[in-house]
């Protein structure tokens, strides 16, 4: 979703 | 993906593995904490709740249901099949005053008020914290394994590796995402102490080591 980062680390 | 983050994955799941394959080949858990072994499968049950709802790449996808799988099999060993092992007298730690301020400060700070964001960063607090419970034990005991000893050298391995990692992306795309670096710096700086006793007395040939 919009301003929601997307966390690619574990 | 760099070489830092890709050898701060394999020393955390090199970490998770000794534990789980020391606790199997000994067919004991002495010495080691179920409670922090639970929050650290809180921490992946909470963290990895994307994998429902967005696709990174098949590596993410892997080492996240591996994590999962791994950790609950971690908790299993500890509390169901060699519960007769677990050493819960020394495993004394009050987890509610780790829970009680990270559940607070992830409703405070967060990138965004949603029940997904505020699980992610309770995850990221909770990691930072969830070993203090075995410090707690090791310096309750007064020592610990060499081979429990190992398995935090692993934990704090992957900890400061993935501080380069940050610093790496920082230089390389401009990423920077400060919860993680900022709760990630905290808890590496847990391992510190502990690094020292470890390099000096562990690989020196003592084989045990204890705590102050």
């Amino acid at each position: 979703a919009d301003g929601e980062p997307l966390h690619d680390e574990l | 993906m760099n070489i830092f983050r890709l050898a701060g994955d394999m020393s955390h799941l090199v970490a998770i593995l000794i534990l789980l394959l020391k606790i199997w080949r000994s067919r004991s858990c002495a010495g080691i904490s179920g409670k922090s072994q639970v929050l650290f499968a809180l921490v992946f049950t909470t963290r990895y709740l994307d994998l429902f709802t967005s696709f990174i790449s098949a590596y993410n996808t892997v080492m996240k249901v591996v994590f999962l799988a791994l950790s609950y099999a971690t908790v299993y060993l500890i509390y169901m099949r060699f519960r007769n092992s677990y050493d819960s007298e020394n495993d004394t730690f009050r987890v509610e005053f780790l829970l009680v301020p990270v559940i607070g400060l992830s409703f405070l700070e967060n990138y965004s008020f949603t029940p997904m964001e505020i699980l992610w960063t309770f995850s990221i607090f909770l990691e930072s914290v969830a070993i203090m419970p075995q410090l707690f034990m090791i310096t309750k005991t007064g020592e610990a394994e060499s081979i429990t000893n190992h398995y935090l050298f692993f934990l704090g391995l992957y900890r400061a590796l993935y501080i380069v990692n940050w610093v790496w992306r920082y230089h390389t795309e401009g990423f920077f995402d400060q919860i993680a670096v900022v709760s990630g710096v905290v808890q590496t700086i847990f391992y510190c102490d502990f690094f020292y006793l470890y390099v000096t007395r562990v690989l020196r040939g003592r084989g045990k080591m204890s705590l102050p």
